[in-house]
């Protein structure tokens, strides 16, 4: 049921 | 010196148990304006972001920026020995190896204080950009937290549709499929039931049902929950506060 996507993808680390 | 003083320590102890279950260690920044931490879960899907303003907090002091590294499993433990119509005092030092926690029942001149082991936590912070939502739905707190149980039990993913004047939440699993459509609508006598949408784009996304579940323990902080729709960027799940809020990002699924 599709592929998980990480919070990393969209908000770099500072 | 931080002191920050809670006029009731179930305010306090409804924020750390409405994200505690998704992340364990937060380093909790205290500046002169209030405290804010951020998290991110083991599996990094989901985001957490707390704001407590000053204006929270009965009295609120902060000389020197510090940071208090805590493991929510261990503060928990400490937030249920106070009762909940008890103030509790934040209190730490510009160093501090500990935090105290202060209980106060002032009927009946009873205080208890606890102190908190602090910890180092080497965790990275997230810029979190201002982004662009396709859709925004305000909800009564309650009836996202029933559809997202209900619907979980039957998948580990859940589909949230939003076209112009529907909202639907679908789950297809195993053992069957459910769906739940709900309307805007404006309820003038009780305006926290209201259900409002504002659709720029229809959204069609998938979210793991696990993630959902977590964000809702969030639902004892407000009535109301605002739900912020990309298909271009993590969703935005908001409790608001009577100053400041507790945010979940939650990057979503998508199909190959």
């Amino acid at each position: 049921q599709g592929k998980q996507r990480s919070i990393s993808d969209f908000f770099p680390s500072e | 010196m931080l002191e920050a003083k809670f006029e009731q320590a179930s305010l306090f102890k409804r924020i750390i148990d409405g994200f505690k279950d998704c992340v364990q260690l937060v380093n909790f920044q205290c500046k002169e304006d209030g405290i804010i931490a951020q998290a991110v879960d083991d599996s990094r899907v989901l985001l957490v972001s707390l704001e407590i303003g000053k204006d929270a907090f009965q009295e609120f002091r902060c000389d020197h920026p510090i940071t208090l590294g805590m493991d929510l499993n261990s503060l928990s433990k400490i937030l249920r020995c106070g009762n909940n119509t008890d103030s509790l005092t934040l209190i730490a030092d510009d160093t501090p190896d500990s935090l105290l926690l202060l209980f106060e029942d002032t009927k009946r001149e009873r205080i208890s204080e606890y102190s908190l082991k602090l910890m180092d936590i080497d965790a990275d912070f997230l810029k979190i950009e201002e982004l662009q939502y396709d859709t925004t739905i305000m909800m009564p707190s309650a009836d996202f937290s029933k559809t997202v149980r209900d619907l979980s039990q039957l998948s580990d993913s859940l589909n949230i549709l939003v076209t112009k004047e529907t909202i639907k939440f679908v789950t297809d699993g195993d053992i069957g499929s459910g769906s739940v459509i709900m309307k805007p609508f404006i309820d003038m006598e009780n305006p926290d039931e209201s259900i409002k949408l504002e659709m720029e784009q229809p959204v069609d996304l998938t979210f793991g049902s696990k993630y959902l579940l977590d964000i809702v323990k969030g639902s004892a902080l407000s009535n109301k929950i605002g739900i912020r729709l990309s298909s271009e960027a993590p969703a935005l799940f908001q409790f608001d506060l009577t100053s400041g809020f507790l945010q979940f990002f939650l990057a979503p699924k998508f199909s190959d």
